[in-house]
C-alpha cells in the first residue's frame, strides 16, 4: 500500500467514482455525495477488513491466510504512514459529505454508521480480533 | 492497441471486452451529457 | 533513479547500478489495470460460483466439502483470473538444447489458455534470450558433451546411493577438488541440486540462538533454508549497506530478544547477482561490515559464478577480494556450466562438518556422474586447463555482449535495472497486459524471452528479463535488439526519462 503512486491512484479512484455518480442525471448532489461515501466505505470494508489471505500463494506457509489485508499491511506494524492515510481519507470524505448534504439528519445518520464501519476495524486494539 | 494495453483488457475474452467497453462508453456519455447540461 | 552512494575506496572499479523510478502516470495506470482485471476476476468467480460458467480449476468433489479444504480458493484468485489469461508466455516446450538458438514447439489453445494442443510445427532457430547460459556451455556437441557421454557409458546415469553410503564416487571427489581450486578455497562439497544446496545446508550452519540477516530479495532457497534452520531472521533492504549495518548494530547492542543474551552467531546471507534485479552485491562493503561486527558471510553465487570476474571466479574475482574473507562460498552449476547442482566451498573444517551433518549428504542421492563430468570439463575449459583459450574467450565475449546489450537498450530509451556489468538485464514493462503482449510479440519475431509479473515482482515493476550469453553473436544481439525496439515502439515501452547516450 505504500508503493509509488498507490495513494494517488486511490484518490483518483474516489474522484472518478464521484464524477461518474455526479453524471447520473436524476440524482441530487446530496445523494451523490452520500452514495460516494457509502460505496467507498463498502469497498474499503470488503477489501481491507473482510477478505482474508492473499490472492496468490505466499511462501509463508499460510501464515497470512487468516489475516485481513489491513492486518497484513506493513507486517502488522501499527501507525505506519499507509495506515494513517487510509484512516484519514474516509474521515475527510465524511466531513465533505456532511457539508454537501447540508447536515440533513437522515444523510448524517447513514454516513456516520458507514464511517464507523470502516473506522472501528482500523483500531489497533482490534488487530486480529474476530 | 494502446487502449487495450493500458486498460488491461487486452488479456480479457471478447465478451468481457464488450462488457467493459459498454460500461465505459455509457459512463463517458453520461459525464459528457451532464457536463453539457451543467455548463 | 537512486544510485546509492558507496565507499568508493573499497572498490577496484566503478560500481554503476541504477533503478530508475517508475513514472508516476505509469504507476497509476498500472494500478488501474490491475483494478479492472481484479473486477473481472470477481465477475468470473461469481459466474463460476453460480455454475453459469464451467469451473476448470481443481476443486474438491461435493463429497469432500466437509473436510479441510485442499485448495485455498482465494489464494488461487490470481492464478485463475490473471495468470491463466497470459500463461501461453510461460512453460513453452522446447525441443533442442537451450543454447543461443533453440527450437520451440508450437502450441495452440482454443479455450483461452486453459488447455493447449501441439500443432506439430516447430519454430526453428528461435533466438534464446531467456535461458541461463552465460558462457554458452549448453550445447550437445563439443568436449563437454563428449566427456559427459563417456562418463555415462562408464558410470551410468544415476547413482542409487547417498554420499554417506555407496553414492560416493571418485568422480565426485575429483569434482570437489577442482571446485576448491577454482574458487581458491581449502575444500568444497558438491550437491546434486542447486536449490537444495541452500535449503538443506543452512539448517546445518545456523540454528536457535543464531541471527540470520537476509537481503529482502534473496532467492526462495535461501529463505527456506533460513526458516528451516530455526534461527531468527531479519531482513535488510536490497543491497543497502546502511540498512545492513543498522541491523548488525542492533543485533550486537541488544542481543537476543527478551533475554538480551549475545547471539551465538550472526550469518549474513547475500547473493552475488540478483537474477530478478540484475544487481550485483556490494561485496567489499559487506566484507568490511562482517569484519567490523564479527559476523559470518554466506555468499550465494548461483548466477555470478562463471559469469563475473576476469577469470570467471564470480563476484569475489570481480571485485578482486580475498576468497578467504567469505566464510561460506555457495554456488550452482546450472547457469554457467551447462549442468545442474550446487557446491559449497570454504575452510576444510567447515566442509568436513557439512559432510557429516548436511541433510543432502545423508539423505539425497548424489550427483549424476555425467553431470559431474560436464562440470569438470567446462570448469577446466574456463580455467584454461584444457589447453585452449576457449574459456577466456567466452568470458570476454560475455562481458562485451553484456555491455553492448545494456548500452543499446539504454540508448533506445527503455528503463533497465541493475548493474552495468550484470548479464541479467531486466527491462521494465509495468502494466499487466504488456507482459502478455511483449512475450507474444517477441515470439512472433522469433525471439524467446522471459517475462515476470506480480506477485513475483512488486506490483508496479513487471518486467522482461534478458539473459545474455557468450554464445550470442553480435548478429543475434542486433536482431534481438531491433525486434525489442520495434515491439517497444508498438507497445510504447520506452519510458526512460534519463538523457539518452
Amino acid at each position: 500500500m505504500n508503493s509509488r503512486g498507490m495513494w494517488l491512484a486511490y484518490l483518483l479512484g474516489i474522484g472518478l467514482l464521484h464524477v461518474i455518480l455526479l453524471s447520473i442525471p436524476f440524482v441530487s448532489v446530496s445523494v451523490v455525495w452520500t452514495l460516494t461515501n457509502l460505496i467507498h466505505n463498502m469497498c474499503m470494508y470488503l477489501l481491507l477488513h473482510t477478505v482474508k489471505g492473499t490472492p496468490f500463494e505466499t511462501p509463508d506457509q499460510g501464515k497470512a491466510r487468516l489475516l485481513t489485508h489491513w492486518e497484513q499491511m506493513d507486517y502488522g506494524v501499527q501507525f505506519t504512514a499507509s495506515r494513517k492515510f487510509l484512516t484519514i481519507t474516509p474521515i475527510i470524505l465524511y466531513i465533505l459529505t456532511s457539508f454537501y448534504t447540508k447536515y440533513d439528519g437522515v444523510h448524517f445518520i447513514i454516513n456516520t454508521f458507514s464511517l464507523l464501519s470502516v473506522l472501528i476495524p482500523k483500531m489497533p486494539q482490534l488487530h486480529g480480533v474476530r | 492497441y494502446q487502449y487495450l494495453l493500458i486498460t488491461g483488457i487486452y488479456v480479457l475474452e471478447p465478451w468481457e471486452k464488450s462488457i467493459f467497453n459498454t460500461v465505459l462508453f455509457t459512463m463517458v456519455a453520461m459525464v459528457v451529457y451532464t457536463s453539457y447540461v451543467f455548463v | 533513479s537512486h544510485i546509492v552512494g558507496h565507499n568508493a575506496v573499497l572498490y577496484n572499479k566503478p560500481f554503476v547500478e541504477s533503478f530508475e523510478e517508475t513514472p508516476l502516470l505509469v504507476a497509476v495506470l498500472t494500478y488501474m489495470g490491475y483494478g479492472i482485471l481484479t473486477l473481472f476476476g470477481y465477475l468470473r468467480d461469481f459466474l463460476r460460483h453460480w455454475k453459469i460458467e464451467k469451473c476448470r480449476v481443481a476443486s474438491e468433489r461435493d463429497e469432500q466439502k466437509d473436510f479441510v479444504p485442499l485448495y485455498q480458493d482465494f489464494e488461487n484468485f490470481y492464478t485463475r483470473n490473471l495468470y491463466m489469461r497470459i500463461r501461453d508466455n510461460w512453460n513453452r516446450p522446447i525441443c533442442s538444447v537451450p543454447g543461443a538458438k533453440m527450437d520451440v514447439v508450437e502450441r495452440v489453445t482454443h479455450d483461452y489458455n486453459w488447455t493447449f494442443e501441439h500443432t506439430g510445427t516447430v519454430l526453428k532457430n528461435v533466438i534464446n534470450m531467456g535461458s541461463y547460459n552465460y558462457l554458452g556451455f549448453a550445447e550437445n556437441t563439443g568436449p563437454c558433451a563428449d566427456s559427459a557421454a563417456e562418463a555415462t557409458v562408464k558410470y551410468g546415469v544415476g547413482v542409487s546411493g547417498t554420499r554417506h553410503e555407496i553414492g560416493n564416487l571418485d568422480k565426485h571427489e575429483e569434482l570437489e577438488k577442482l571446485v576448491a581450486r577454482f574458487l581458491g578455497v581449502e575444500s568444497s562439497m558438491a550437491f546434486g541440486m542447486g536449490f537444495a544446496t541452500n535449503s538443506m545446508n543452512i539448517p546445518s550452519l545456523a540454528g536457535k540462538g543464531c541471527l540470520t540477516l537476509s537481503d529482502e530479495l534473496n532467492h526462495a532457497s535461501l529463505v527456506l533454508g533460513a526458516r528451516l534452520s530455526g534461527s531468527t531472521i531479519r531482513v535488510f533492504k536490497h543491497n543497502n549497506m546502511q540498512s545492513l549495518e543498522k541491523l548488525l548494530r542492533d543485533a550486537i547492542v541488544h542481543g537476543q530478544p527478551r533475554t538480551h543474551r549475545p547471539w551465538k552467531k550472526i550469518v549474513i546471507l547475500v547473493e552475488g547477482i540478483y537474477s530478478m534485479e540484475g544487481s550485483i552485491v556490494r561485496l567489499p562493503e559487506v566484507i568490511a561490515l562482517k569484519k567490523k561486527y564479527k559476523a559470518y558471510l554466506y555468499l550465494d553465487e548461483a548466477h555470478s559464478i562463471g559469469a563475473l570476474g576476469p577469470r570467471g571466479r564470480g563476484v569475489v574475482d570481480y571485485f578482486g577480494v580475498d576468497p578467504h574473507d567469505v566464510d561460506i562460498m555457495m554456488g550452482t552449476f546450472t547457469k554457467s556450466f551447462g549442468a545442474s547442482g550446487g557446491y559449497i566451498g570454504g575452510k576444510k573444517e567447515l566442509i568436513d562438518y557439512l559432510r557429516t551433518h548436511s541433510h543432502s549428504a545423508i539423505y539425497a542421492t548424489s550427483m549424476s556422474p555425467p553431470v559431474a563430468q560436464q562440470i569438470i570439463t567446462s570448469m577446466k575449459c574456463i580455467m584454461g586447463e584444457d589447453g585452449t583459450t576457449l574459456g577466456q574467450e567466452r568470458l570476454r565475449q560475455l562481458s562485451e555482449n553484456t555491455t553492448y546489450f545494456r548500452r543499446r537498450l539504454h540508448e533506445m530509451g527503455f528503463i533497465i535495472y541493475g548493474n552495468e556489468n550484470s548479464p541479467v538485464v531486466p527491462l521494465m514493462l509495468y502494466m499487466p497486459a504488456k507482459i502478455g503482449a511483449f512475450g507474444r510479440e517477441m515470439l512472433k519475431r522469433n525471439i524467446g524471452i522471459v517475462v515476470v509479473g506480480f506477485p513475483a515482482t512488486p506490483i508496479i515493476e513487471s518486467r522482461a528479463r534478458f539473459c545474455v550469453s557468450a554464445a550470442h553473436t553480435k548478429d543475434m544481439l542486433d536482431t534481438a535488439l531491433n525486434a525489442i525496439s520495434e515491439v517497444g515502439d508498438l507497445l510504447q515501452l520506452k519510458y526512460s526519462r534519463r538523457t539518452r547516450l
